[in-house]
């Protein structure tokens, strides 16, 4: 199973800017139902080619706040 | 550059479209030659040619429109998604969606309507995102000079990959 994030890292606010970026541009496949956030963290790190932390710093969601197209950025 | 899932294409050559209404940015003259600036991004690398219809429907439907607009994918307000455009298909397929709480400009005075437009008909066409940085489908906004534009060669591959050269 993955592991939970530990709370304690992430505000509120954060978490809802994460997942409800996530979900929206890098939705889960049927094939990887149940990877963790920080994973696909990682797999949005990696399109973008920033630094592969699996953490929200602060280049990650400076990507995450640009206005941008509302496709998905995974051609699945 | 990527293609959606199966690579969905429209198998014929000349596609048509229709601008179902204007934003009240820009004058409307604007707009119909930002749009058809955008298709001939795509039409000038290759054989696909594009007609525009005032009535009925059309392969490519063009509109403007805010927060829930009937197709599933509400838009957001002013930031954030700016469009977004659907793959060739019927129906809804291949058709274009602006975000009208967008202050849609010429130049860069707001977000370029041709250079978001030119990126949605990539979209209605076939390809997905690229996450080649400076690629046309790139899925960020970044302005460049509209005038002085020229296609990215990651799209111009992926889309002769989908449609072949413009043999003219």
């Amino acid at each position: 199973f993955p592991i939970p994030l530990k709370p304690a890292l992430w505000s509120n606010a954060d978490l809802d800017i994460v997942q409800t970026y996530l979900n929206k541009f890098f939705p889960l496949l049927e094939k990887h139902p149940a990877i963790s956030l920080e994973e696909r963290i990682k797999e949005m790190q990696k399109f973008f080619r920033l630094t592969i932390t699996g953490k929200l710093n602060a280049e990650t969601k400076t990507i995450m706040q640009q206005p941008r197209c509302g496709i998905p950025d995974v051609a699945n | 550059y990527q293609t959606f899932y199966g690579s969905p294409r429209w198998n014929k050559k000349y596609l048509t479209y229709k601008i179902v209404n204007y934003t009240p940015d820009l004058p409307r003259e604007y707009v119909d030659d930002a749009i058809r600036r955008a298709l001939m991004v795509w039409s000038n690398v290759t054989p696909l040619r594009f007609k525009r219809v005032t009535s009925g429907q059309a392969d490519i439907m063009i509109k403007f429109a805010r927060r829930a607009h009937g197709d599933g994918y509400p838009f957001d307000g002013r930031g954030g998604t700016l469009a977004h455009a659907f793959q060739p298909g019927e129906g809804l397929g291949g058709d274009a969606h602006f975000d009208d709480d967008e202050r849609w400009s010429k130049y860069n005075q707001g977000v370029n309507l041709f250079l978001v437009a030119a990126h949605e008909f990539g979209h209605s066409l076939g390809l997905a995102h690229s996450n080649v940085r400076g690629a046309l489908m790139y899925p960020l906004y970044s302005y460049v000079n509209p005038e002085t534009f020229t296609l990215h060669w990651d799209d111009r591959r992926g889309i002769q990959k989908l449609y072949g050269r413009n043999s003219a």
